[in-house]
């Protein structure tokens, strides 16, 4: 940009249909490059500045709030039929910055670095003073929940073996005193029926995902535990333009997307991962 | 006194550039 020409870019209103069409692609690209924890959606543009890019197309330089919604980070269910997770569930907001391309009338992310973070346990009280908080990750309660209730799994499964893949979300339920629990699953090359050591099993070279949602009630004597598991068809392997830039280390516990699984300790909230990490 | 109706009424009218609306909630 030549000596006193101006600032170089411009800055649309953050409710343009042009800025929310970029910060719609920008949360889409986040939500097919999601490895863990769920899809978010679009609650608030921040900020926008767009910038002329040589020789050709224009670079917004978005700053957007997110919400997590319901949908586990493969449910294949489009973001626009996933339920926002309420304030009452303990809802977790994301923290982005985008810069998104348009060339030819097409976005393409070039950058993207996000941040996700709990509603603080005051929020939550407010509308519901006896709501069960989210609890970390690696909690003894939460884990256990969630191991006990794949091994329900296995148990009654007439087909593969499932290994844990990640624990996204746990409430300790103070009465009746339970564990509430969220994980995700894939299927291995075992038969659950038929499984010796599990450790022997792996996972299939074409993963099959599931998503359970269980309940550990602590019984006089013993536990009872209660699971759901939804199953994904497999999906065909996203073809996204990459971007060019390397991404940033976040401030928030990212994970690395080759790692089978998120850190056990942490927030309870995954960190967002998006974009190939370097 | 005299006013200046097409300044103030025009302010009033305007939103704010930034940040946008929240569709859900905020926290």
């Amino acid at each position: 940009v030549p000596v006193g020409s101006g600032p170089g870019y411009r800055e649309p209103a953050c409710d343009d249909l042009e800025t929310e069409q970029a910060a719609l692609a920008a949360v889409d690209y986040i939500n097919q490059n999601l490895r863990h924890g769920y899809k978010h959606t679009l609650n608030q543009i921040d900020k926008v500045r767009v910038w002329q890019r040589r020789p050709f197309g224009e670079v917004y330089h978005l700053e957007l709030d997110t919400l997590e919604t319901q949908c586990y980070a493969r449910d294949p269910t489009p973001l626009a039929n996933c339920s926002v997770r309420q304030v009452f569930e303990h809802a977790v907001e994301g923290d982005c910055e985008m810069q998104v391309l348009k060339q030819d009338g097409q976005f393409s992310v070039l950058f993207a670095k996000c941040h996700s973070t709990p509603d603080s346990q005051e929020d939550v009280r407010k509308v519901c003073p006896h709501c069960p908080l989210l609890a970390l990750l690696n909690n003894t309660k939460v884990v256990h929940a969630a191991e006990a209730a794949l091994a329900a799994v296995n148990a009654q499964s007439n087909g593969s073996y499932f290994k844990l893949l990640e624990i996204s979300r746990g409430q300790l339920v103070p009465l009746p005193a339970s564990t509430y629990v969220e994980f995700a699953v894939a299927a291995t090359d075992c038969v659950a029926a038929a499984v010796t050591d599990p450790a022997t099993c792996k996972l299939l070279a074409e993963k099959k995902h599931g998503f359970c949602k269980a309940t550990l009630t602590e019984k006089l004597g013993g536990e009872e535990v209660a699971v759901t598991c939804t199953m994904f068809q497999t999906q065909p392997v996203a073809v996204q333009p990459q971007p060019d830039a390397a991404i940033p280390a976040s401030p928030a516990p990212a994970a690395d997307q080759a790692a089978p699984a998120p850190p056990a300790a942490g927030p309870p909230a995954a960190a967002l991962v998006v974009g190939p990490m370097v | 006194k005299g006013a200046q109706p097409g300044v103030a009424g025009s302010a009033g009218l305007v939103p704010p550039p930034c940040p946008g609306r929240i569709r859900h909630f905020k926290i």
